[in-house]
């Protein structure tokens, strides 16, 4: 499955 | 979590920490555009869509929490408090932003991460905020004096990006597989913006004069 492109930053 | 991203994040607090001194210390807002304002209001609220969905730090959801807070609240005053509206530049402040807002979600319905609501409101909030400057540095230019506090609050809102550049450069030398095109390219965008205004800001430090920006 597609990773959920990573919003770690604000 | 870098050193660059930390002094980016504390820079932005920093730059929201000075609108609302100068709001609440001179029950003023002249000078300030409250279409900017709005604008991020709409930044913070559609990148943020996944405040109660996706925790990933206490930090992470602090932020959200006050940036979304703090920039509802400057508009709020903007429009509704009894003293600090009047002073509001209602003349100079004429910016068509809408054009901004559409320009940005179609950009975002073109190139996002995912085609998901999500991730195209979220690459929407980021072309957005981008531009978002664009209707205070306007006002900038036609009301001839800066106050101290409101150059302040451009100058490190403008900053902030700038260390968010360096942690993208710092992420992708020291992460594998580590991009961000999306961010990185509106940043770069965003931090050009704000070119002419560090030129003269540091012009008007260096000669210690009143900050002015020619029309």
């Amino acid at each position: 499955v597609e990773l959920p492109a990573n919003h770690d930053e604000l | 979590m870098n050193v660059f991203r930390l002094a980016g994040d504390m820079t932005h607090l920093l730059s929201i920490l000075l609108l609302l001194l100068k709001i609440y210390a001179t029950k003023s807002c002249s000078g300030v555009s409250r279409k900017t304002q709005e604008l991020y209001a709409i930044v913070f609220i559609f990148r943020y869509l996944d405040l109660f969905t996706d925790f990933i730090s206490v930090y992470n959801t602090f932020m959200k929490v006050v940036f979304i807070a703090s920039s509802l609240a400057i508009v709020w005053c903007m429009r509704f408090h009894p003293v600090v509206r009047r002073s509001y530049d209602r003349e100079l402040d004429t910016f068509r932003y809408f054009f901004l807002v559409g320009a940005s979600f179609a950009l975002a319905l073109i190139w996002h991460e995912k085609f998901s609501v999500q991730e195209v409101f979220w690459a929407f909030s980021i072309y957005l905020e981008a531009v978002a400057i664009l209707p205070q540095l306007v006002l900038l230019q036609r009301s001839g004096n800066v106050d101290n506090l409101t150059g302040q609050y451009v100058f490190f809102l403008g900053a902030y990006r700038a260390f968010y550049i360096l942690n993208w450069i710092y992420r992708y030398l020291t992460e594998p597989r580590f991009t961000r095109w999306i961010a990185g390219t509106s940043g770069v965008v965003q931090t050009a913006l704000y070119a002419d205004f560090f030129y003269y800001y540091f012009i008007s430090w260096k000669n210690n004069s009143k900050l002015k920006l020619p029309a």
